[in-house]
Parts: C-alpha cells; sequence; structure tokens
C-alpha cells in the first residue's frame, strides 16, 4: 500500500458516493448512463469471483470488493426501478456489444493463465478500461453535464490515473509486488480514454463554470 | 519472497 494507491481507492469510493449522493438528493438519474453502470457491474462481478476461491489477502481488500459489488448493484437497482422514469435510453445509445465483446476476445487473446478466474479477471480489466465510454458518449451526445455528474466521471477517472503513480512506486521501491502488464496496459489506456474530459473539468468545472463541450 | 496467489489491487 503506498499514498497514490490509497487516494486511488479513495477517489473510487467518493465516486460512488457521489453518484448515489446526486440521484438521491434529485431524486433523478438524469445524465448518469444505465449502459455504463451496468457494465461496471459486470467489471466487479467478474473480477470479484475470487471472493469465493482465493486465498484470504486482507480486510480492506475483501470489503472494498463487497462494497464495489454491492454499490454497484445498488446503483443498477435504484436506476431501473424508482428513478427510471428520469433516464432518457433515447440518449444513451452506446453499443455496448462491440465493448463486451472486445474484452472478451483481448481477455481470451492473452490471460494471465488459462484458466476460468484469469481469463475473467483478465476481462474485467479490459472491460473496465472502456466501462466509462457510453457515459463520455452521452455526455457528448447532449454536449454539456450537470456539475455533479462531472465531480463523479472526474473521481472516477482519477481513481485508475493515481494507479499509474502507483505502479511505478511498487515498481521502484517494492520488491514483492509483482506487476501485472494487463493491468498497467488497459489502466494506461482507461486514463487515455479521460484525457478530454479531464481537459475539459479542469478548464472549466474547475472554475466554475459550466461543463459544456466546444 | 512467498508467492502470493491472486490479485492483490482493486
Amino acid at each position: 500500500m503506498n499514498i497514490f494507491r490509497m487516494l486511488g481507492d479513495l477517489s473510487h469510493l467518493i465516486s460512488i458516493f457521489i453518484l448515489l449522493h446526486k440521484m438521491q438528493t434529485s431524486k433523478s438519474c438524469s445524465g448518469v448512463s444505465f449502459k455504463s453502470q451496468v457494465l461496471y457491474l459486470v467489471v466487479y462481478v467478474f473480477r470479484y469471483l475470487d471472493l469465493f476461491t482465493n486465498p484470504f489477502m486482507s480486510y480492506y481488500n475483501t470489503l472494498m470488493k463487497i462494497v464495489f459489488i454491492a454499490s454497484s448493484a445498488y446503483t443498477i437497482y435504484l436506476m431501473s426501478t424508482v428513478f427510471k422514469p428520469t433516464h432518457d435510453p433515447a440518449i444513451d445509445t452506446f453499443k455496448i456489444e462491440y465493448l463486451l465483446g472486445g474484452s472478451l476476445v483481448m481477455a481470451l487473446l492473452f490471460p494471465p493463465k488459462w484458466t476460468f478466474m484469469e481469463i475473467s479477471w483478465a476481462f474485467s480489466i479490459w472491460l473496465e478500461s472502456v466501462a466509462i465510454l457510453p457515459q463520455l458518449f452521452m455526455v457528448q451526445r447532449t454536449g454539456e453535464a450537470e456539475t455533479i455528474t462531472t465531480h463523479y466521471i472526474f473521481a472516477l477517472g482519477a481513481y485508475r490515473a493515481l494507479y499509474i503513480p502507483n505502479w511505478i512506486w511498487r515498481y521502484m521501491f517494492d520488491k514483492k509486488a509483482k506487476l501485472e502488464t494487463i493491468a498497467v496496459v488497459a489502466g494506461l489506456a482507461q486514463t487515455l480514454l479521460y484525457s478530454d474530459f479531464f481537459y475539459i473539468y479542469w478548464t472549466k468545472v474547475m472554475k466554475g463554470k459550466k461543463f459544456q463541450l466546444p | 519472497a512467498e508467492k502470493v496467489e491472486g490479485h492483490d489491487e482493486l
């Protein structure tokens, strides 16, 4: 554990909190991509299958995994029941079949090991790297986003971006660390996908302006 | 160093 990893995980928790808070207070999930949320649930379920099989890592690890799966499922539940009338499927039209298919192909081509668990882990890593696309696509379609939604996207992007200095730290100082090539490559790709968003967030939202595409 | 099975990152 190092400061970057800790801040990254904290940022992930904050993003979940912001999203739930936005929905609860505005009684609406408008501007939030249901498809991205479904992809995240798929990501956590496939990645954390090891909750039931692998040797115990740490209380921290187990607790976070449960929090991510549970909060993701709860978000889907809210969006498909209570706040369903506020979701507009007509602007949430990204074809997630390609993301699911592409991630599966990558996982089958380069699995860390040829086991079901390792293939599903790799699948979840690739899928996570692109799971934000339906959300970004939705923002692009509407040309703007509520400030609270941009805070959510920023915190979620910052989580993986902070994993990058974490990997560098581990590579340099942690003798026991095993760096996972797939996670690093996918993590870099994921951060790259956010770069445009980060730029607009930084130049507009941070200066108190509305998030609006040029 | 002992070998740890599985993935320690989230």
